[in-house]
Formats: structure tokens, sequence, C-alpha cells
């Protein structure tokens, strides 16, 4: 049921996404903030399929140049294409950063055994500031292969980014900074090369008090 | 370059790219 309702192909699918801060209080007690979160949910047939959207419409969003969106959407699968729109939950006071850990966690299933590699591309204005390559090994878990990247250190980067961000005093503003900040997900099989997932995701702020908030579409070429 | 790009706003996306969703 998932397919065609998450980010995922026959292949591998993204079971969690979230990028938090989490500052121990002391040695029983942890808070936990979560800036994004796509949770371990498993959509069923009655959920709507996911909407698209032209690929060719956030293009300068992402690197445009060798290995950029473009390139690698030509070179495919297609199906392996998916954009997220995030709406962050800034709404958390940082006074006292003592003991503050800023990471992101994300877990991958697969029915095949095969050890990934992730480059997540932090990007200004459609041009690459950091990119960071992680690793993962399949482990076998309850018939199906799973990656998870746990508590992934955020590049200072992207914290004092959060930083700057917060210090904005009005939601409109954040949006006008965050309308040029992008990040690029790429997973592909490490041993063959293979693309498994390329996720564009782009930002505003939430306006919630729920929490962070997300929308999911795949990405094509009409 | 960046000076000249067209905001997302006037961008052909879809309606739901500017609702937030409600949580459930």
């Amino acid at each position: 049921a998932w397919q065609g309702r998450c980010i995922g192909t026959p292949k591998i699918r993204l079971v969690e996404f979230s990028a938090f801060m989490e500052q121990q209080r002391d040695p029983e007690s942890y808070n936990k903030h979560l800036f994004v979160h796509i949770g371990q949910s498993s959509p069923s047939y009655n959920e709507a399929l996911l909407e698209s959207v032209d690929i060719r419409q956030i293009y300068d969003k992402f690197p445009e140049k060798k290995g950029g969106l473009k390139e690698l959407f030509e070179k495919g699968p297609s199906n392996t294409f998916f954009l997220v729109k995030f709406w962050a939950d800034l709404s958390i006071n940082i006074q006292d950063e003592a003991g503050m850990f800023y990471g992101v966690t994300s877990q991958y299933e697969s029915t095949e055994n095969m050890t990934i590699t992730c480059s997540s591309k932090v990007c200004s204005f459609g041009k690459q500031v950091v990119e960071k390559v992680e690793t993962e090994y399949a482990r076998f878990e309850n018939g199906r292969f799973l990656y998870r990247i746990h508590r992934s250190p955020m590049c200072e980067y992207l914290i004092n980014f959060i930083h700057k961000l917060k210090q904005l005093p009005e939601k409109y503003m954040m949006n006008s900074v965050l309308e040029n900040f992008t990040i690029l997900q790429v997973v592909t099989n490490r041993d063959t090369q293979e693309l498994l997932l390329c996720v564009a995701y782009v930002f505003e702020v939430s306006t919630s008090e729920h929490g962070a908030q997300h929308h999911i579409y795949r990405l094509v070429k009409d | 370059g960046r000076h000249d790009q067209v905001p997302m706003r006037k961008r052909q996306l879809p309606a739901s790219f500017w609702e937030e969703p409600r949580p459930t």
C-alpha cells in the first residue's frame, strides 16, 4: 500500500526522518524538540496517492551543474525522485546551549541486502554549501533489511542557520530566507552505484501549534 | 543568476504546496 503513497520504490523506502535538538537536563531527563519529522507510518489503500510536481519547477533550487538534479533525473530511474515540503517547527526558545545535541535520524527499509550511501547536500540559492556522505549496512529484522542512520550530528552550518533564522522577528522573514534554503538527499547502492532514492527538501516555518508538518510529492517531468 | 529567480509562489506547484497540513 505504501507504493505511491510515501517516499519509496519497490526496492527501498524511507521509514523515518527527523531533525531534532535534544538537551540533557540531568542524567534521567531529556528535552527533545523535532524541527522536522516524517514518521513511521504505514499508509493504507484508503489514503490518496502522492501528488506530483514537475521537477523543472525546482531545478534552480538545487545544484544544476555536473551531478545536479537535472542530470540525476535524466539518468533515472524516474520513480526514485521525491519532493518534501516541510513546515518546520521553530517554536522553541534556545537560551542555554549547555548539553545541547543537534541531530538527524533516518531509517530506510528494503527487500534486498545492500550497502547504501546517503549523500545530504545543503544548498543556498541552489548552490551546495555542505555535503555529508554516510555509508550504512543492512540489518535483517522482521523479514526485511533495515538501514538506520541514528543520531547523526547536525553540521555547524545547519546549527548556525537555525540560530540565525530564530533571530528573525517575523515568520514571513524566516520564510523568505527559507525560500533559498534546500536540502538534497541521494541514496545509492554503494556497490552498484544504482540510484535508489533522491529526495529534494524545501521549507517553510510551521504556523501550527502541533509541531512540524509535511507534504510529499513525486517529482516528474510531464 | 540568484537575483532573477522566479518566486516560488509564481511557479506551477500544486495548491497543497501552500497549505500546511492539519495534524490528524
